[in-house]
C-alpha cells in the first residue's frame, strides 16, 4: 500500500478475503470498504490505517443499536425464538440461572410440544438451575401450554417467565403462523407480553441469518439477539448485516454448553475478534 | 435478493451475439457476488471462477477455430450457464453415496455419525436407520453415545421407539465403552448395522476430538459421516478439514436443506476434504432423508 487517493484492486481483495471470511456478508463489506474509501479519498487514512478503519465502522455499526437486557421491576415474559439447533433451550437454561443469581424468580414454559426428548432437556436444565417448569401434555398445542404456563406462573409468583418454543426454519410458513400465535397468546395470558423476544443465531451461520432475523421479526418483532457457540471458530461476523436490517441488540453470546457460558454482548471485545 | 447474481450474470449476455472477454468478465463478477451469498468459501470461489473464466475464453477460441469468426448457435448467455453449471457440478464431485456394508463374520456393519453442536446428527441417525432398513433390508441397531447434553439419550429412544428401531444406551457411561458393547450385543442379536450417535462437539475441542478418536480405535467404524448444517457459513472450511485430519471422514450429511439457506458450504467441503456429500436433509420428519445429487444442488447454489 501507499497512500493513495483510493485503494487499488489487489488491496480490496485482501480485505474482502478477510470480511468474507468471518461471514461479514457482501452488503456490510461494502458498507466498510466504503467507509474506508472516503477517509482514503479524504487523505485522511494510510495504508496502515485500513484494520483501524474498518474495525471503527464495524463498531458502530453495531453500536447504533447496542443496549444491555435491562428487565423491569414487574413480571416480565421473554420469549425465545430461532431455527433448529441454534441453542434456545440450552441458553434458556442459563439464563435463568443468571436471572435467579440476580435475585429474580424465574420460571421456563416447555414451549416445544414437537420435538423428540425437548420437555426432558429443558426439565433437566429447570432441574439444574432449580426453577419450576411448566409443562403440557406430549404433542399439545404450543400456544395453550404458552398460555397456562403464563396463568400458572404469576400464580406462582414467578417473575421472569422463559418461553422455549420448537425449532423452525423462517420459509415455513405454518410454523410461522404458529409462532405468530404464540406470541398473540403471550399477550392474551399477560399484557404486555411477551416483554422481550430473542432470537437466537447460531455464530456458525453464513449469510442466512439475515433472512432469518427479517422473517422471524416479522410474525414475533424482535427486541433482542443471541449469539450462540462462540467459542468455536467461527465468527458471527453475520451480524453485521442483521444490524442494519433488524436494528435490534445483541444481549448475550453464548461461550460453551455449561450453565455459566454466557455472556454480555460487548460491541469492541466482539469486533476485535472479528477482523 | 439472494436469486440476483446468478440471473444478473445471465443478464449480461442478453442481446449479445458472441461472447467477449468484456461480458465474460462482467458475468464472473455478478456471480461472484452470488458465490459469496450463497456462503461458498473464498478461496472455492476463486479457483472456481478460474475455471469457468478458463473454459469461457476457450470456447471463444474454439467458436472462432470451428466457425470462422461466425456466431455462436446457442446463445452466449446459455453457453455461459453451461459452463457454470458444468464447472459447479465437477467441483462437487460424481456422485458417490454408497455406504460401505460388510457381510456376516465381518460385521456388523459400523456407521458414525459426528459434527458440531446441534448439526442435526440424532435426527439423522434416526433417519438413516429408517433408510437402511428400508432401503438395504438391514436390521439396524442406534447407540445413544452422547452422555452429555440433557435428555439426548431420551431423544434417540424416542426416535427408535417411533421407529420400532432398538436402541442401545448406558446412561452416565464413557462413550467408547458404550460404543464397543453396543456392537457387542448387535452380533448377539443379529443386528447388522450399528448407527452411533455422537455428541455435538467443536472441532477444536481436543479432548472431545480425542474421545472420537477412542471411539474409532474401539469399533472401526466403516462409515464415518459428518453431519453439517445447510447454514453454515465460511468457517465449513476449518470444521470439515479438521474433523477430517483427526479422523478420516467417509462422506458428510447436511441438513436442513428444506430451508431457502443456499448451503454454498456443501462446496466448500468437499473441496477442501476431497470427501463426498452423501445424503441431505430435508426436514424433521424420519423419512427426510435422501441421497445426494449434484446437478440439482448446482442450481441452489448458483443461486
Ligand atoms: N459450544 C457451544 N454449544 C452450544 C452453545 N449453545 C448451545 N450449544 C449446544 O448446541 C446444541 C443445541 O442446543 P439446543 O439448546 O438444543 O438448541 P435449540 O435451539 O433449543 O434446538 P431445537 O429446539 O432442536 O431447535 C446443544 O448441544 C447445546 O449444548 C454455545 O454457546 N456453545
Ligand atoms: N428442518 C429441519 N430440521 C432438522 C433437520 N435435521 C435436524 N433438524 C432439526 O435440527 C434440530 C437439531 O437436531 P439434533 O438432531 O438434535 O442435532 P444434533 O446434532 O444431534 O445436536 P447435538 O446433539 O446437540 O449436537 C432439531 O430441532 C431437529 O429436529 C432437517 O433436515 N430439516
Ligand atoms: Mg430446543
Ligand atoms: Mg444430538
Amino acid at each position: 500500500f501507499s497512500a493513495k487517493p483510493k485503494l487499488d484492486a489487489a488491496a480490496i481483495d485482501q480485505v474482502e478475503e478477510v470480511l468474507f471470511t468471518s461471514d461479514i456478508g457482501v452488503k456490510a463489506s461494502e458498507r466498510l470498504l466504503g467507509a474506508l474509501n472516503r477517509r482514503v479519498a479524504a487523505g485522511e487514512a494510510t495504508a496502515d490505517e485500513v484494520w483501524p478503519i474498518l474495525r471503527e465502522e464495524a463498531r458502530s455499526i453495531l453500536a447504533a443499536h447496542h443496549r444491555p437486557l435491562v428487565v423491569g421491576e414487574g413480571v416480565t415474559v421473554i420469549l425465545v425464538v430461532g431455527v433448529n439447533g441454534a441453542g434456545k433451550t440450552t441458553t434458556i437454561g442459563k439464563l435463568a440461572a443468571r436471572f435467579k443469581a440476580a435475585g429474580r424468580r424465574p420460571m421456563v414454559i416447555a414451549g416445544d410440544t414437537f420435538r423428540a426428548g425437548a420437555v426432558g432437556q429443558l426439565e433437566e436444565w429447570a432441574k439444574r438451575v432449580g426453577c419450576p417448569i411448566h409443562q403440557g401434555a406430549e404433542g399439545a398445542d404450543p400456544a395453550s401450554v404458552v398460555f397456562s404456563g403464563l396463568k400458572a406462573a404469576t400464580e406462582a409468583g414467578a417473575d421472569l417467565i422463559l418461553v422455549d418454543t420448537a425449532g423452525r426454519l423462517q420459509t415455513k410458513a405454518p410454523l410461522m403462523d404458529e409462532l405468530r400465535k404464540i406470541a398473540k397468546v403471550c399477550d392474551r395470558a399477560i399484557a404486555g407480553a411477551p416483554h422481550e423476544t430473542v432470537l437466537v443465531l447460531d455464530a456458525n451461520t453464513g449469510q442466512n441469518a439475515i433472512q432469518q432475523a427479517k422473517l422471524f421479526s416479522e410474525v414475533a418483532p424482535l427486541t433482542g439477539l443471541v449469539l450462540t457457540k462462540l467459542d468455536g471458530t467461527a465468527k458471527g461476523g453475520a451480524v453485521l448485516g442483521i444490524a442494519d436490517e433488524v436494528k435490534v441488540p445483541i444481549y448475550f453470546i453464548g461461550i460453551g454448553e455449561a450453565v455459566e457460558d454466557l455472556r454480555a454482548f460487548e460491541v469492541s471485545e466482539f469486533v476485535e475478534a472479528l477482523f | 435478493a439472494v436469486r440476483k447474481g446468478f440471473k444478473n450474470a445471465v443478464h449480461v449476455f442478453e442481446g449479445k451475439r458472441e461472447l467477449t472477454e468484456e461480458n465474460i468478465e462482467e458475468a464472473l463478477k455478478a456471480i461472484r457476488l452470488s458465490l459469496f451469498e450463497a456462503d461458498v468459501n473464498f478461496q472455492v470461489v476463486k479457483r472456481f471462477l478460474a475455471a469457468v473464466k478458463e473454459k469461457a475464453l476457450g470456447e471463444i477460441v474454439q467458436i472462432r477455430i470451428k466457425d470462422g469468426g461466425k456466431t455462436l448457435r446457442a446463445s452466449p448467455g446459455d453457453v455461459f450457464i453451461k459452463i457454470c453449471h458444468d464447472e459447479l457440478e465437477a467441483l462437487m464431485g460424481p456422485v458417490d453415496t454408497g455406504l460401505t456394508f460388510v457381510q456376516g463374520r465381518l460385521g456388523p456393519t459400523v456407521i458414525m455419525m459426528v459434527g458440531l453442536q446441534g448439526a442435526g446428527k440424532t435426527t439423522t441417525a434416526g433417519k438413516l436407520a429408517r433408510f437402511v432398513e428400508r432401503h438395504h433390508q438391514k436390521k439396524p441397531l442406534l447407540v445413544a453415545a452422547d452422555v452429555y447434553r440433557p435428555a439426548a439419550i431420551e431423544q434417540l429412544q424416542v426416535l427408535g421407539k417411533r421407529l420400532n428401531i432398538p436402541v442401545y444406551a448406558e446412561p452416565g457411561g464413557n462413550p467408547p465403552d458404550i460404543a464397543e458393547r453396543a456392537v457387542a450385543q448387535a452380533k448377539a442379536d443379529g443386528n447388522d448395522v450399528v448407527i452411533i450417535d455422537t455428541a455435538g462437539r467443536l472441532a477444536v475441542d481436543d479432548l472431545l476430538m480425542s474421545e472420537l478418536e477412542e471411539i474409532v480405535a474401539r469399533v472401526k467404524p466403516h462409515n464415518i459421516l459428518l453431519v453439517v448444517d445447510a447454514m453454515i457459513g465460511q468457517d465449513a472450511v476449518n470444521t470439515a478439514k479438521e474433523f477430517n485430519d483427526r479422523i478420516e471422514l467417509d462422506g458428510f450429511i447436511m441438513t436442513k436443506l428444506d430451508g431457502d439457506a443456499r448451503g454454498g458450504a456443501a462446496l466448500s467441503i468437499k473441496e477442501v476434504t476431497k470427501k463426498p456429500i452423501k445424503f441431505i436433509g430435508l426436514g424433521e420428519g424420519m423419512e427426510t432423508l435422501q441421497e445426494f445429487q449434484p446437478a440439482g444442488f448446482a442450481d441452489r447454489i448458483l443461486g
